[in-house]
């Protein structure tokens, strides 16, 4: 565990909170997309699955106890208990696009051809993707709410983090694992414009918001 | 050398 790995997990637990909180505190989930949380609630399933397979450490276990458990509690809110403030016209992202291809990338291109192996690699190449319902639903509105934006620079800056940590681990211990390494590029990638609309607006306190 | 993931990550 060194400090880019840590901080980027804290940053991903940063941002799945600030979701719930921001939901639960107004009541509402304007502005969010349902259909990036189903494809996250989809990729901690997928990945987590040797939790039950082998125990690494404590840390590990209650960390993915954690996101799969809030991942589900943020799908639950959005699609059952505040439905009503769910923007459904505006989160129209055809994620078909999204899990086909990288279902069929996940069975050409892995480490091992078996089953865990497979939905591993799956969920590394779906969660690379798996904002892009949210970044859609931001560009269509126009905008975003400033916890939003905050949810959403603490999920980017995440993945980030993980890149800087495999930096480190391949000088450190020879370690690196390409699908993991060029996913969380293509990841991190997808958030650029976004962290640039962050600093130069949510940073001097103007709400985000795209030009007409 | 080419490292299978360890899988120690979140």
């Amino acid at each position: 565990m060194n400090i880019f790995r840590f901080l980027g997990d804290i940053s991903h637990l940063l941002a799945i909170i600030i979701l719930l909180m921001k939901i639960w505190k107004t009541r509402s989930c304007a502005g969010i997309s349902g259909k990036s949380q189903i494809l996250f609630a989809v990729v901690f399933t997928t990945r987590y699955l040797d939790l039950v397979t082998n125990f690494i450490s404590f840390y590990n276990t209650s960390m993915k106890v954690v996101y799969i458990a809030c991942s589900y509690a943020t799908v639950w809110l959005i699609y059952s208990k505040f439905k009503a403030t769910y923007d459904g016209n505006h989160d129209t992202f055809r994620v078909e696009f999204l899990v086909v291809p990288t279902a069929v990338l996940a069975f050409l291109v892995n480490h091992d051809f078996t089953p865990l192996e497979i939905l591993w690699t799956f969920s590394i190449y779906l969660e690379s993707v798996a904002i892009l319902p949210q970044l859609f639903m931001v560009s269509k509105t126009g905008e975003a709410e400033t916890i939003t934006s905050h949810y959403l620079f603490a999920l980017g800056i995440y993945r980030t983090l993980y890149l800087f940590n495999w930096i480190w681990r391949y000088q450190q211990e020879g370690f690196f694992d390409l699908i993991a390494i060029v996913a969380g590029l293509v990841q991190t990638i997808l958030y650029c414009d976004f962290f640039y609309l962050y600093i130069t607006k949510v940073l001097k306190g103007k709400k985000l918001s795209l030009p007409a | 050398h080419y490292l299978v993931t360890t899988k120690d990550e979140l």
